[in-house]
């Protein structure tokens, strides 16, 4: 795992809530916004179950911690999108909390109904830029979440002991977080792939 | 093996997808000279492995030099591949996978790795 410069981290203090909102004006049409919720529910979800951090969705987007968007081409930050693939999203380092997705991609929740060849797994892409938001830069690590590439039609959700540990040198562990689940679900995925 | 009653469907999108086409420079190593090879240090300079040249007019050469050369080792390093410095199948095929916009070495000078 890796840190940006200075290993900037979010401080609200001891038992920390994040807020997080969509953007009113700058979302997709062609999947519903209450299945982008729930992707996103579940990706914040993930993190929260290892670090001491709470996730909260409100609708005042202006006000949330981390701001979320859909946009095409410049869209002002000084890091454009590029049309379908090449560079899918990006987000920004804490405290900024700024997370946009490319509007010319062809997001996905579920492969089976999205036939295209270039379709881009929501889920997967959210729970790596939400590790960007809490501070984890890209890691090495081919099967970490936050490896930085991911081929269309595919799906990257589960967290790896890399993306646990860096995040937990930045959080400290949730109370309720245990190695051995971890470890065991890693065991019986290697086993499954027969590695 | 295809046998008589077999069907090969061919699925075409209905996208044009943009992304960089890299593929011609497959194979390639230091000192070869390739039109074109500036934007594929262009990409490595966005990504935060190349820095932009001081001394050309601010305008990368299409020439397989010694420091592209050092941030190809950098990239196969950052993404665990076989580290050849050239720019075999391997590293252009992850070079042309969709990514993150999030540069991989420049905000993380001070990086812990493990």
């Amino acid at each position: 795992f890796a840190y940006f410069y200075g290993r900037p981290r979010w401080d609200h203090g001891s038992s920390m809530t994040l807020t997080y909102a969509f953007s009113p004006t700058d979302m997709i049409d062609y999947i519903s916004l209450s299945e982008i919720k729930t992707v996103f529910k579940r990706s914040f979800s993930r993190w929260a179950s290892v670090i001491p951090v709470n996730f909260t969705e409100i609708d005042d987007y202006p006000s949330a911690n981390i701001k979320i968007g859909f946009f095409k081409g410049d869209h002002g930050d000084g890091q454009p999108f590029d049309g379908v693939l090449g560079v899918l999203a990006h987000a920004f380092s804490p405290e900024n909390g700024r997370f946009h997705l490319d509007e010319d991609e062809t997001w996905a929740i579920d492969f089976e109904k999205v036939k295209s060849k270039t379709a881009i797994d929501l889920e997967s892409v959210a729970t790596h830029e939400i590790g960007h938001i809490l501070g984890l830069a890209h890691s090495s690590i081919k099967e970490a979440v936050m490896y930085p590439s991911l081929k269309p039609r595919s799906k990257k959700v589960n967290l790896k002991l890399d993306d646990v540990e860096g995040v937990q040198a930045l959080y400290g562990s949730n109370p309720n977080f245990k190695y051995s689940s971890l470890l065991a679900y890693e065991n019986s995925y290697n086993k499954a792939i027969n590695l | 093996r295809i046998t008589p009653g077999q069907v090969t469907v061919i699925t075409i999108d209905d996208q044009n997808a943009t992304w960089y086409n890299f593929t011609r420079f497959k194979d390639a190593e230091k000192g070869c000279h390739i039109s074109g090879m500036s934007e594929l240090k262009k990409y490595f300079q966005r990504f935060g492995y190349l820095s932009i040249p001081n001394n050309q007019n601010d305008n990368f050469t299409d020439v397989f030099d010694a420091q592209f050369e050092s941030a190809v080792i950098l990239y196969q390093q950052k993404f665990g591949l076989p580290v050849t410095g050239k720019l075999d199948s391997e590293t252009i095929s992850t070079i042309m996978s969709p990514r993150c916009g999030v540069s991989d070495t420049e905000s993380t000078i001070h990086a812990t790795n493990h």
